[in-house]
């Protein structure tokens, strides 16, 4: 079951002075940090369950939380998956997605099944077989494409890999 | 590249061929430019002394100076330019680096910094700001006696007027960040800091997050620019401060996923 009241109540407790500005001890900060990721936790779970409810599915939900270090399994190993956004403003968004890849070209569709234009930009910084282990240990590739999501509302864009499966594995992830 | 440059539709931004640093923000859609640079540099902190022995902590900054220092004078640079996405990656140290990119539709230059961990040495502390010099713009009045106050999301400079209109750089933060208007026409945001001396307020530890790895935190954030008349800007940095704020959330499922056609508000209700 998915719970919000978990992240509620760690935002509550993270109104504290302290916790704004960060002038408390480093164990105080990391119990900060510990209660707003169960919430967090706790909200993914809520929004798969949505997300189940209103697309008639039981199938998994992934939420890549490292994508700012272009991370999440999920891209990095499957040829087709699905990238849906959730809009919370109450007006259409557009919103440009990067998301780690190891192919070299995909084919996007967008809700209506319509192609969409997408690239695989190569991050030098993450050559296929690295020299040297980078710092974020990451796919050699970044699938671009433009998104957009309808107010208050979902939108499911489609990822089919196109070019065949480069020889990589993702390396071993450092823990936490 | 001989000319170092990015652009879109609305904006053409401009390097310094020698440097790598920004240089000018040119706006295509009303024809007329600023001079613009910026970079990273770094506070020495106070670690306390004979005359004053408070040290730099959370609650006061009290850098041991107040100019700041290049965190380097130049940048290694790559260029990459593609129908999505035109983007200059700079590198200004092992630990300091920054991609700036313009995509197609979006009037405005995001800015992706990612700094850390900071190399403590012992007895020198270091706080981390990027900084934007803009023109000749007015000073900002600090509401604090210290020059230096939170932004909770947008600071704006105030350019020379362009044809008796007054230009506005804006910047968004995605997050809070302590910040300031020192010189006339600067703006410092801190993006890190890393003290490796209490500060004597009670909390009897330095401000220093050794991070999983005890080496230091690495943070990486994002400041979109937005150079437009005075009359305009709030128009493009309200929304766009809201987006930030709240963000699409990306969730991923195998294969087909759920048959979520685009399911809108009213529908979702």
């Amino acid at each position: 079951t998915g719970d919000s009241s978990v992240l509620r109540k760690a935002v509550a407790v993270a109104q504290h002075h302290d916790a704004v500005s960060g002038t408390e001890r480093q164990h105080v900060a990391n119990d900060y940090a510990r209660q707003l990721a169960k919430g967090w936790d706790c909200c993914q779970v809520l929004v798969a369950n949505a997300l189940s409810l209103l697309g008639g599915t039981k199938c998994p939900f992934v939420f890549c939380n490292a994508l700012n270090i272009s991370m999440c399994p999920l891209s990095e190993t499957a040829d087709h998956f699905t990238v849906i956004l959730y809009n919370p403003l109450a007006r259409r968004v557009a919103w440009p997605v990067r998301l780690p890849v190891r192919g070299s070209s995909y084919a996007v569709t967008d809700p209506e099944g319509q192609p969409v234009a997408s690239q695989v930009s190569l991050d030098p910084t993450n050559p296929p077989n690295p020299p040297h282990p980078p710092l974020a240990l990451g796919a050699p590739g970044e699938l671009l494409f433009q998104a957009w999501a309808p107010p208050l509302g979902f939108s499911a864009f489609g990822v089919k890999q196109l070019s065949p499966a480069d020889p990589w594995e993702p390396p071993e992830r450092p823990s936490g | 590249d001989p000319e170092l440059q990015i652009e879109n539709e609305h904006l053409r931004v401009l390097f310094d061929p020698r440097t790598g640093l920004l240089r000018e923000i040119q706006n295509l859609a009303k024809g007329f430019s600023l001079p613009v640079s910026q970079g990273f540099y770094w506070y020495n902190a106070s670690a306390g002394n004979t005359q004053n022995p408070q040290a730099s902590g959370a609650y006061i900054f009290r850098p041991n100076s107040s100019t700041p220092i290049p965190v380097a004078k130049c940048a290694t640079t790559r260029l990459l330019k593609t129908p999505l996405v035109q983007e200059l990656h700079q590198n200004f140290s092992a630990w300091c680096s920054q991609v700036l990119r313009l995509r197609p539709g979006q009037p405005y230059l995001e800015l992706e910094w990612t700094v850390g961990p900071i190399p403590g040495t012992a007895g020198h502390t270091w706080a981390h700001l990027g900084t934007l010099g803009a023109g000749q713009g007015t000073a900002g009045h600090s509401w604090a006696h210290l020059g230096i106050a939170p932004r909770s999301s947008s600071s704006h400079l105030f350019c020379p007027p362009w044809q008796d209109e007054k230009l506005q750089l804006t910047v968004l933060t995605d997050r809070s960040q302590g910040g300031g208007s020192i010189l006339d026409g600067s703006l410092e945001l801190m993006v890190h800091r890393r003290l490796l001396k209490d500060d004597n307020r009670g909390v009897t530890e330095p401000l220093n997050e050794p991070g999983s790895d005890g080496r230091g935190l690495v943070v990486r954030g994002r400041h979109l620019v937005l150079l437009d008349t005075a009359a305009a800007s709030a128009d493009q940095h309200r929304p766009l401060a809201q987006e930030m704020t709240m963000s699409p959330s990306v969730v991923l499922a195998p294969g087909a996923g759920p048959h979520l056609r685009q399911v809108s508000g009213e529908g979702l209700w």
